[in-house]
């Protein structure tokens, strides 16, 4: 059980040092044991240094930063144990145009192995979708589904 | 296995039945604040057993089933039916379509269903288990908590590699 | 004291149930004194209905919608004790566009009496500044100010 | 009165001086993620008094001090100086402007400026005092804070009333 999470951790480690210079274009980034003599009750630590800038605490980071480095975690957890689907709800709320690309790209890269589920108000998210719903309230407190005429996306 | 539609009818602002069909690639939910696309979250979690009405964003488990608007009464149920396709046998049962669905009455009755067929939440956390599906799980990211792996401190985000390890 | 708190405290209320209709477009919003006899104690409670919604707990508003609550109690206060300039750091990151256009509205009329300095994504909002001021990274990790150029905005 | 320019030199991202000068209505601040806009609204809660190295998303006073990246050396010292009109005397100076001025050494020293001279916090505050400006005014609202007021618990929210009181 200790070397189960050993090989787990060390495998979403390989999986965000890569994720997160693919998000940022450069940089660095690691997840750190508090403890490694006890590993089983051991906190996690993230290290982050965008690309250009000196290492700090994550605190210093952006709104943005932070969103993307939360991303690229999740993404490496993901890539180290798949589920069939992932549901992402706003995720992108904090991310410019080039961020929310990069969000993108790699949301791509992932839908061989699962399904996503996205909640946005991002049209450059909303224009890499497979399909789009729209959910309104045509009468007042009761919500509906629509269909969406967007760019190059499906509809449904 | 793969995700193949979700029903929600009579829970929260979904007073009228609504499905969703989930195909292959990348679904967005799009539409104005207000409108219920956080909702349907809401409903994927509370279909696969979620138990804290606050995590739902409610008080109490009743807040879940639709109380009514300027044009519609309260409903006197809340129901969510969620459909896998399950011919890769990924889910430990012989059924080719899996469907979970959950109940909530006023009255504060509440049952699981699978298949149709009476069942206890922990029959269906049996069946998803070591799948990435259920309400525990990193796969589902709520509105305002994307940051949220970031600012815990370092135990509390212990907790999602636990699940992932 | 007391008194002193009482009077500020029914003028906020006053301002913040027309500031949420204004905003909304209806409905209804209150504060209320958890506890009415020790006044000087009190927790502040939070009641809000939107047009065509039952009264619920504040909880289950949706992203936007708490923003817009937060931003009409804000605004509440500060038509209560106006301050020479309030500063707004992205605090229109969950509007959509039909909210995000009232708010830039609200903003508008409280020109007369302060400054605003609002940090935004948001292209809607970006038109209704009277100058924009960009901060970009030309060198990495050195912030700098450059000029923008964007439709009506004045540009500095 | 009114706010007129600040001043940004070595604090945090700002390795080099940059002004921004404000007028009447609206100024809005755009760019990039992670280009130093909140960085701005540091600077003004900074140089204002803040004491709390957490608030402005720190660990201790001296991050606040630029640090370096690739193409530049850390700074030794870090300063922000925001001016004001006074014309109108509502601040309680006979000064037509308004110049406040904070500085941290990397030493740990760290000074307070009131038109040029040396000043301590407790004289600037009483300046500022009723005049709706200051570090823990309702009017500074920080990324992802808007939501804080209904977030938070009653108790908490009473404080910002209080101050309005
Ligand atoms: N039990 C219920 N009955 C009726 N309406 C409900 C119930 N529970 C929640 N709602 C309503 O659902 C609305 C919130 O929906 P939701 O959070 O899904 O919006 P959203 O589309 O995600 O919006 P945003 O873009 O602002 O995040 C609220 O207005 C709330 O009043
Ligand atoms: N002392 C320091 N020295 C150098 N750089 C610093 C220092 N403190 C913070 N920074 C950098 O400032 C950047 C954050 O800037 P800021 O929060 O202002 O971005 P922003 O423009 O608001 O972005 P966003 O749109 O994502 O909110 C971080 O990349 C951080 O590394
Ligand atoms: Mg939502
Ligand atoms: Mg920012």
């Amino acid at each position: 059980s200790r070397d189960r999470f050993k090989i787990a951790f060390e495998q979403i480690r390989d999986h965000f040092r890569s994720m997160f210079r693919k998000l940022f274009g450069g940089g660095r980034a690691d997840i750190v044991l508090e403890n490694p003599d006890e590993i089983l009750e051991s906190g996690i630590e993230i290290v982050a240094q965008p690309p250009g800038k000196e290492l700090q605490v994550i605190s210093l980071m952006s709104g943005g930063e932070k969103s993307l480095t939360a991303i690229a975690l999740l993404m490496s957890i993901f890539q180290s144990k798949p589920a069939p689907f992932a549901i992402m709800d706003e995720v992108d709320a904090a991310l410019d145009e080039a961020n929310n690309d990069r969000f993108n790209r790699i949301i791509r890269e992932f839908v061989t192995q699962s399904q996503f589920i996205v909640i946005t108000h991002s049209k450059w998210t909303m224009n890499i979708a497979d399909r789009l719903y729209g959910v309104t309230m045509q009468e007042p407190g009761v919500s509906t589904r629509v269909s969406v005429k967007l760019g190059g996306a499906n509809v449904a | 296995m793969f995700l193949k539609r979700i029903t929600i009818a009579g829970f929260k602002s979904f007073c009228d039945r609504v499905d969703f069909e989930f195909g292959p690639g990348v679904t967005g939910i799009v539409g104005p604040n207000g409108c219920g696309k956080s909702n349907v979250v809401d409903a994927f979690k509370w279909v696969l057993g979620e138990q804290s009405a606050r995590s739902l964003r409610g008080r109490q488990m009743i807040d879940m089933i639709f109380n009514g608007s300027s044009s519609r009464r309260a409903s006197s149920i809340a129901q969510v039916d969620i459909v896998f396709d399950n011919q890769d046998r990924s889910l430990p049962t012989d059924f080719e379509e899996v469907t979970v669905s959950r109940k909530l009455y006023r009255s504060g009755e509440s049952e699981y269903l699978l298949n149709q067929q009476a069942a206890r939440l922990k029959d269906i956390r049996e069946l998803f288990m070591d799948t990435g599906v259920g309400v525990d799980s990193y796969s589902v990211i709520e509105q305002g908590r994307v940051d949220g792996l970031l600012q815990s401190n370092p135990v509390e985000r212990r907790i999602i590699f636990d699940e992932a390890a």
